[in-house]
């Protein structure tokens, strides 16, 4: 899976995802990647996308939820983040990148890599695969 | 306040020993390449919702990365892309699944977003969508590539292995999902 999520000048935010799914998967089988909420979703709040597996991040609505976090508990985005991939999603099923209109970033992954890259206007930038 | 960006390439049971040096700087190298070219486009004005897009073809480009060239393939050693974009200002949405031969599925999923009154097209609807959209497409061998071949053979292998060992309930067997390694170390999953 591949993604990018993005806030512009205008703190208008945005969240893409495209995948060939699993290997060797069923043919016919929908992963979370298409279905809004679960492995993309952006409003005013925050952009997210997702990856790891696909049936547990469909399960868990992890896109949409760490929007409804920070929309109805007014958690910041790394907290909202960590909350999902720490404590809904299962260990090792996956992570997500995201950003907020406020321009904050946070990348959280409970496997044992995920290939990303960030940046910020103000000059902030990180490359990783693992987490350290 | 300011312009934002993120960019994922997919994650999984990646450990440090299965990637090969090259492998990873040319992970890296990619990877700092679309990065730059993201905040280059925010940095111009674009639009978050442009920005994705752009980005997201540039991986689906990659055949480092499991989406467009390099997709992974099914069971029967066929391709089944699917793709999603949201606009946070607007929470307009568009996505694709199961198609074969569309280029950037990301932007045929934009499509769907902004020409049609759906959310989501799957299939021969989606092909044909995208037929009637012009937008690039190929041969559905334009996506597989030599290392994914392999990778299919090898699950193949460790899912009749799996299938003898399921730990769980969760097992391939009972309708649920089953974890195969691969030859770069990732895990089955996307």
């Amino acid at each position: 899976t591949v993604g990018c999520v993005a806030v512009d000048i205008n703190g208008h935010c945005a969240a893409a995802t495209s995948t060939g799914g699993l290997v060797n998967k069923m043919v016919g089988r929908i992963g979370d990647t298409p279905l809004i909420g679960a492995g993309t979703y952006a409003n005013e709040f925050c952009a997210v996308s997702t990856t790891g597996k696909g049936e547990e991040i469909i399960r868990c609505l992890c896109a949409k939820e760490v929007a409804s976090l920070m929309e109805y508990k007014y958690l910041p985005l790394k907290e909202a983040t960590d909350t999902v991939i720490w404590k809904k999603l299962g260990e090792g099923n996956g992570g997500l990148i995201a950003v907020s209109s406020t321009g904050e970033v946070a990348m959280t992954f409970n496997t044992l890599g995920m290939f990303r890259a960030c940046a910020t206007e103000d000059g902030h930038r990180q490359i990783g695969i693992w987490k350290d | 306040m300011g312009w934002a960006l993120a960019l994922h390439g997919g994650a999984g049971r990646i450990s440090k020993s299965s990637i090969s040096p090259a492998a990873r700087e040319a992970s890296e190298t990619v990877l700092q390449e679309f990065l730059d070219a993201g905040c280059a486009a925010l940095s111009e004005g674009k639009s978050a919702l442009d920005v994705v897009e752009l980005v997201v073809r540039l991986l689906e480009n990659c055949p480092l990365f499991n989406a467009g060239v390099g997709a992974v393939l099914t069971q029967r050693g066929t391709v089944e892309m699917e793709a999603s974009i949201m606009d946070g200002a607007t929470r307009k949405s568009g996505a694709v699944s199961g198609v074969s031969t569309v280029v950037n599925p990301i932007s045929l999923a934009r499509l769907v977003m902004e020409k049609t009154p759906h959310v989501y097209l799957a299939f021969e609807g989606a092909e044909a969508f995208a037929k009637d959209q012009g937008v690039e497409t190929r041969d559905e061998s334009y996506f597989i590539t030599p290392g994914n071949k392999e990778r299919l053979a090898k699950a193949l292998e460790a899912g009749l292995v799996l299938l003898d060992h399921s730990v769980s309930t969760d097992g391939p067997e009972h309708g649920g999902s089953r974890e195969v390694l691969q030859a770069d170390g990732h895990s089955g999953r996307d």
